[in-house]
């Protein structure tokens, strides 16, 4: 079935949106069926992979609250083999909105479910149309973000190598633990990847060596280089790996989807 | 009295907490007393400033909920001239739990003049002990961050000059005019600053001169350029102005205070 995995880090700028729209690109080009959820109200997912904002007429606001299925609001990308739901800024009224609403946390999950059912039932694959799910977080351990991992199998970290945050890991372990012991008993760290690395500079270093001590084989062996070519592409509505698939930056994220693919065939 | 600034931006890693500990670090190096509320639940600004977990007994919590005033939660800091208000993980919790209070909007400016209140009750200065108060935001236009502008004078923008800090300004803009029109009619946008410029990079020029079009003086002349010894300084919980105070952030921070002050006599 599809692989549902959350791209989450309370700290804001480390790079989950670039981690989710890169990662998801590669995955598509080497043949994976992957659907994209964009649960920032930012939008900057939908807009990184070219969806207008006028074009987006269902998104995920629509279907957490109930008012349409995972299959209305899904849009193709100019990316084969890549699709996403969209976001909007009425996302933000969302938590608001489901703070006495029955399973609140469960709104995604339940959302994914019922998709995968219906696909079943038409005879679709077991997985339905989807062999990965990657859902692009908001910078918050909001409910939003407690939906997204209430509705996955597993967590990518993009953690920045920085000192603010390397501060903020523990509590995300934290909360992960917390809702792997209330709402989601298969959540696990899927992984842990470090992006915007500076060799030129001790601090990446000695963050990147910090955090292999703490967390061992969950972070990646591969390293998202800082490079500029990857935060020029979203002013183009392309991924780094479609604007510029030469530079370190793409070559960093084709080698991390394989490596998610062999970790995930370990499984 | 005292003019308090919130420093907001719902996009992630833009630069807020490091434009709250610098710029209040600068403003107090000139003379200026200052008072720096962390309200975001990571806790990075009392992080940079020194201020241990361990040691952040009342906090910006404390004050929101209505367990203590102002004063009891204030903590000196390392630096002449500057003190805090610190947080910790509870915060995040502060949303839910003050959705059904009343003027939940209103906890912290409401906690603020009566503070003010008592300091011009004991005879003291009109505005109190401080001349600054400047607010750190969570990367979210959440209750916290409308509580924050509620409370607030105006409000610095931070705005990294990259692509997708860009497309999140408008929402910014908007939301500061909603809180303009129905819960302080004083708002305004104090300035914007540009941080982690990088000449070497077509995209920060890009970003800076659309930004100067769009909001002409509002942007500062001071620009925040990227520099390693900014990122460094968090790590020895001190401020980059106390840390190397001769590095181009630093001088850029510098810089930006002096700027700040001009702008405020001329209010
Ligand atoms: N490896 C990289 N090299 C250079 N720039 C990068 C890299 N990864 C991301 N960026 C840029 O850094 C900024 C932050 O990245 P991104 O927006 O993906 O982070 P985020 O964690 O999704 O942020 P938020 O917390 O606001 O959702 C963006 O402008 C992006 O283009
Ligand atoms: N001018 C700069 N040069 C280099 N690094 C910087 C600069 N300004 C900030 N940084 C670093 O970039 C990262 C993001 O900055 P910071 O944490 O201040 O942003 P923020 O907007 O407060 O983030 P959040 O949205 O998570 O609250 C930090 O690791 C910080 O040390
Ligand atoms: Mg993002
Ligand atoms: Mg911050």
């Amino acid at each position: 079935g599809a692989r549902v995995l959350a791209v989450a880090n309370q700290k804001g700028g480390v790079g989950k949106t670039t981690t989710a729209i890169n990662l998801g690109t590669a995955l598509a080009a080497v043949g994976e069926r992957v659907l994209i959820l964009d649960l920032d109200a930012q939008g900057n997912a939908s807009t990184g992979l070219g969806i207008l904002r006028q074009a987006r007429t269902l998104t995920t606001y629509d279907v957490l609250i109930g008012r349409c299925g995972i299959e209305e609001a899904i849009q193709s990308t100019a990316i084969p083999g890549l699709s996403i739901i969209p976001s909007t800024v009425d996302l933000s009224g969302a938590e608001m909105e489901l703070v006495g609403a029955p399973r609140r946390s469960f709104k995604l999950r339940d959302a994914l479910s019922a998709f995968l059912a219906r696909g079943r039932a038409k005879g679709g694959a077991e997985g339905g149309p989807y062999s990965y799910v990657l859902i692009d977080c908001p910078p918050s351990l909001n409910l939003l973000t407690i939906n997204a991992m209430t509705a996955s199998h597993g967590v990518i970290v993009p953690l920045q190598c920085e000192f603010f945050a390397l501060e903020g890991l523990s509590q995300l372990i934290r909360t992960i633990d917390l809702v792997k012991g209330s709402l989601n008993p298969g959540l696990e760290i899927q992984g842990v990847v470090l992006t915007m690395y500076d060799r030129r500079n001790n601090l990446s270093d000695q963050v990147a060596n910090d955090v292999r001590a703490y967390l061992g084989d969950k972070v990646y062996q591969t390293v998202i280089p800082r490079n500029v070519r990857i935060s020029e592409a979203p002013s183009h509505g392309l991924p780094a790996i479609v604007y510029d698939h030469r530079c370190a930056g793409s070559q960093a994220y084709i080698k991390l989807a394989s490596e998610l693919i062999q970790r995930e065939r370990g499984i």
